[in-house]
């Protein structure tokens, strides 16, 4: 039964994108079969890896599509769900349907066509808002991991993060489990970066993860269409998102 | 009768809210009145200045609550709308009007208290979304400065800012001014932010505007609820935005 994981900051450019791609691919990369649904209407992912899903995950939410169907493989042991601008007439289609219903509707839909029975890790990556998208990854997944840039309005942004998780454990019953605080563009030579870095450990002590370094070669890879393994092994975007990829497979979702 | 700029990029973490923040500080230093309304549930422009609106951007919306009576001065000639997550709940409820109603209302909210008589100024700091609050920051403003940072997931989110774009004008009838594109972060030493800028120069021509170079005091001054003006007047973010500043009061919006 796969680990359903929701790589989720409603604010904006803290490295969503970049992680779900990086880690799925690197978890993918060890053998384990992995599916990275892209939850945002710009469509990053398959920008990101040069994959553009004849149906989207709009269809899937709103048609009622099988999502095993939408699915395409990208690698070996990884298969994408892509989305495009499709999915903001989808969030305003969640926002029509029952408040009983709204949130619940990706879970429904994956589990209706057994799509944890094919997969053992399954990325949801998520746009930066507070939407009805976001909610229903966070229904669907069983643990988040929350990229954080090392910075003051970062601060401000995880306790919106920490609240909305809460209230959807009020609302729905199950609570997310947060796997992880990933801080991210981390600066050494920076202070204001290293202190936010003491803070986020302060508060999440050993879920506080360590730092992906700014490094211009995890901007570059999407300009090939290739994940930071492939485009530069050597350097420390690899080297970081190879140890956040560990740290993801040998800590098992406890409660 | 007041110049309307929104301040538009779904992509996230381009800048939007600092260049907001500083561009209509700035602005109002000259002597202009300005207006600031955050039209982003993450309130980050009143966490950037340390102020909390008694009301917010939502009862605006949904309450049709005066603009005016919630608008709090925060420095000599600049005023600010703040929003917080109530903001999110005003996009469902948006989302649940009639559609030819839903891209009218902050316009017809703003026009009905007759805002523009109020300001020379109005500055619009956007979320990152394609969501109706800012079809409806589009629907009000007569130009969009569109922040970019350096990469290229940042280009193809501004050929996306640029079909919304289109598209509003459409339904809408009536045209935003793209006023300028401002390339930020700009890290001049890297390869890839120079090809980003020579990108954009290429297709915006005059319209890019000189780059935000990258300067960590960018990221310090809301830390002490500070323009970068007061924080650091002598740093390269203060001379970048001064620059920006200048730009928009000397080019008057033609057509
Ligand atoms: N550690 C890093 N060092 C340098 N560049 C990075 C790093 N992480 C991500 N980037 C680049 O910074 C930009 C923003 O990152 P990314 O798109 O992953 O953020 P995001 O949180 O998904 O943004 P959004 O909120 O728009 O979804 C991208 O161009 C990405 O390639
Ligand atoms: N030129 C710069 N150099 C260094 N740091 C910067 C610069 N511009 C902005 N920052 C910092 O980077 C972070 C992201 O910037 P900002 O919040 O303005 O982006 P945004 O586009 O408004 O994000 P969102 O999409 O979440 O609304 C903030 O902490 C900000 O203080
Ligand atoms: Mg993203
Ligand atoms: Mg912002």
């Amino acid at each position: 039964r796969a680990r359903v994981i929701a790589v989720l900051n409603q604010k904006g450019g803290t490295g969503k994108t970049t992680t779900s791609v990086n880690l799925a691919a690197g978890v993918a990369e060890k053998g384990f079969d992995v599916l990275l649904i892209d939850m945002d209407a710009q469509g990053n992912v398959g920008a990101s890896l040069g994959v553009k899903g004849e149906h989207t995950l709009a269809s899937v939410l709103v048609e009622g599509r099988n999502p095993m169907d939408v699915a395409v493989p990208v690698r070996g042991h990884l298969d994408v769900i892509t989305a495009d601008e499709s999915l903001a007439a989808a969030e305003v289609w969640l926002a029509r349907q029952d408040d009983a219903i709204a949130p619940h509707v990706l879970a429904s839909r994956m589990t209706a066509a057994m799509v944890q029975r094919s997969y053992q890790y399954i990325v949801i990556d998520c746009g930066p808002s507070l939407n009805l998208l976001n909610r229903n990854a966070l229904t669907y997944a069983d643990e988040v991991i929350i990229p954080v840039t090392c910075d003051y309005l970062a601060l401000v942004g995880v306790r919106q993060v920490l609240r909305t998780i809460r209230e959807i454990d009020k609302h729905v019953g199950h609570a997310v489990r947060i796997a992880g605080v990933v801080p991210t563009f981390f600066d050494p030579r920076t202070r204001l970066a290293r202190e936010s870095i003491a803070t986020l450990q302060g508060h999440f002590k050993e879920r506080c993860l360590e730092p992906i370094r700014i490094n211009t070669r995890l901007a570059e890879a999407p300009t090939h269409r290739k994940t930071i393994f492939e485009h530069a092994p050597e350097s420390h975007g690899a080297e970081d998102y190879h140890r956040l990829v560990d740290w993801l497979v040998t800590h098992q979702a406890a409660e």
